[in-house]
């Protein structure tokens, strides 16, 4: 199981869709402060199914959604696919490439997808579970907080261990 | 459930050791339960020896210390449970040049089992990348990506 | 005490937009208090809109961009009222290189007023200062210092 | 008013005395992590009246002396001096150059001089007020702190210009 490609379209500071391939070894993102490498990060928890707004650095879900520029106007709707090679069958589901979708609208309705077919969010959850990947556990280090094993209390710590178990 | 814990924990601890001597150049690391007795909902504490330093809590520890030894615990989970893929988003921005280097190869040497995304500004990471993006808003509040090799960005860092 | 604080507070409002607008190559800033009636025990609300984007809240902005605003009301500050001295430790960690050397340029404008002490590992940084201290420890555990100048520091660190 | 210098002995990882001459302009301090950098930043921040350990990223007030290495034994005391031109007479007494001085003991006891002249801390902290350098406002920003003027809630972030007003 490895990570193919991500598609964002609307999401942060994507306004034109956009499409990253990745190598199955390192890929590095570079680039000037506020550029948007950290929203590539964050549409990646997004899409595996992050419900909490505050870890995306927003107040609500929908602001998530292209805000506008001076130049353009805000988009309706923000969109994510992130496409997995699933070869190894890791992700439960019998199916050598993965396509994971989310959407999100002003209205504030959401939209999930797997391999195009219409699902729940928790439909996404649980194609992640048991496969080593988890967006609260450390496969996803956000800027800023490597610091937090050190500095929580030794009852807090308790969870990254969790996961790995 | 229990035994799986335990078991698991006792392997990520050794391997913390090792890892940790391998950043640090030497010295010794541990972790321990706080309650050895009620596994499941018991803490975590950290002790750590830097080389040829006398034993430190993680408080007196300096700020690119303390970033190199959450490093050493995250490529100790990893090691004992590989995750199919990583996104590192700049956790090596406190490290010195050196560390960054030996960072950078620990990096290369998980690559073989995890795949890993890093975002970040340190040259000794970027050097370690198979595939490099840059990206840039070269319209004002818009992201947009551009591939790049290793000389490009000598030349992008100074262009923006 | 209350008039003086509010025009020392105006003052570095306007301040702040300006140096604002030169760290982030445009854009305006401000500093607003929440409770203007109650001007001895009110909070203090910063907005800021960097170039071409949208009016921004400081949880949006990236790491790096917060980093900067927090710089620019460092500068603001002193600005309005010069302190004899600063002692700064790392406060450019999250900048990217071009971002470190507009900080290093207002350093230099700044150092005519006030002396600065910085522990940093950017060389932009390293390049503004006028004396360059090495701090190691050759014997484990021990400071020593030595005096450098900046081609030392390329060989330093690949030495380390 | 500007530093000259400052002497460091027995002060966290310094075992050995050692003198360091500041410029008038900038002076950066370089060096591999953990080796010492943050040390001088506190022991400047000690000498000028500190009275937080936790501020000193200590647990008590003696954790500041020279704990010991695998080859050397812990050291008794920790001394810091601070030499400071003052030929603006910006600080209130009339001496051209003032050396302040801090002492620490193993048994907690503490000595304050200021030009060799034995005083108390509360003159410590009368000799900075008024002179816009204290500890706690713009004037030491320790590392990491950086992001605190951002993070703090609107109330909390009054202290750093009522310093300056
Ligand atoms: N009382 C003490 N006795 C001996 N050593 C001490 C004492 N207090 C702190 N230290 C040591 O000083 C070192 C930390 O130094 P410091 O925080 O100045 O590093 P630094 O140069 O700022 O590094 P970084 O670049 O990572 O921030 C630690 O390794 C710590 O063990
Ligand atoms: N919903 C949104 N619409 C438009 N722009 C957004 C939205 N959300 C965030 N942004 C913009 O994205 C930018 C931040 O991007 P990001 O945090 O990815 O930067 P970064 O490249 O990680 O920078 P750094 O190196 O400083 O960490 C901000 O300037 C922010 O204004
Ligand atoms: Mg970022
Ligand atoms: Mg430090």
């Amino acid at each position: 199981m490895y990570l193919k490609s991500l598609e964002i379209q609307g999401f942060k500071s994507f306004a034109e869709k956009t499409n990253i391939e990745f190598g199955k070894g390192i890929t590095a993102v570079v680039g000037p402060n506020g550029s948007g490498k950290s929203n590539i990060a964050d549409a990646i928890r997004w899409v595996m199914g992050e419900q909490s707004a505050k870890s995306l650095r927003g107040g609500n879900m929908q602001d998530v959604i292209f805000s506008g520029t001076q130049k353009r106007k805000p988009l309706g709707f923000a969109e994510v696919t992130l496409y997995i090679d699933n070869s190894d069958k890791k992700l439960g589901i019998d199916y050598d490439e993965v396509a994971v979708t989310r959407r999100v609208f002003r209205s504030g309705e959401s939209e999930y997808f797997i391999n195009k077919s219409a699902c729940r969010l928790k439909d996404i959850h649980e194609l992640f579970m048991d496969t080593g990947v988890g967006r609260d556990g450390y496969s996803i280090i956000g800027q800023g907080r490597i610091d937090e094993i050190i500095n929580s209390k030794p009852e807090d710590r308790r969870q990254i261990f969790e996961e790995a178990a | 459930m229990k035994e799986r814990f335990v078991e698991k924990f006792r392997i990520i601890n050794e391997n913390f050791n090792q890892v940790f001597a391998e950043l640090f150049g030497g010295g010794r690391a541990s972790l321990a339960l706080t309650e050895p007795d009620d596994v499941l909902t018991s803490g975590v504490t950290i002790e750590v020896q830097p080389p040829g330093k006398a034993l430190k809590s993680l408080l007196q520890l300096s700020g690119g210390e303390q970033a190199l030894v959450s490093i050493a615990i995250l490529f100790a989970i990893l090691k004992a449970c590989p995750s199919p893929f990583c996104i590192l988003d700049e956790i090596e921005a406190a490290l010195d040049d050196l560390n960054t280097y030996r960072f950078a190869d620990y990096l290369k040497k998980f690559a073989k089992d995890s795949q890993f995304v890093v975002v970040t500004h340190r040259r000794g990471t970027m050097e370690a990348a198979n595939i490099l993006y840059g990206v840039t808003m070269q319209e004002q509040g818009v992201t947009s990506l551009l591939s790049l090799n290793i000389d490009d960005v000598e030349r992008e860092a100074m262009l923006a």
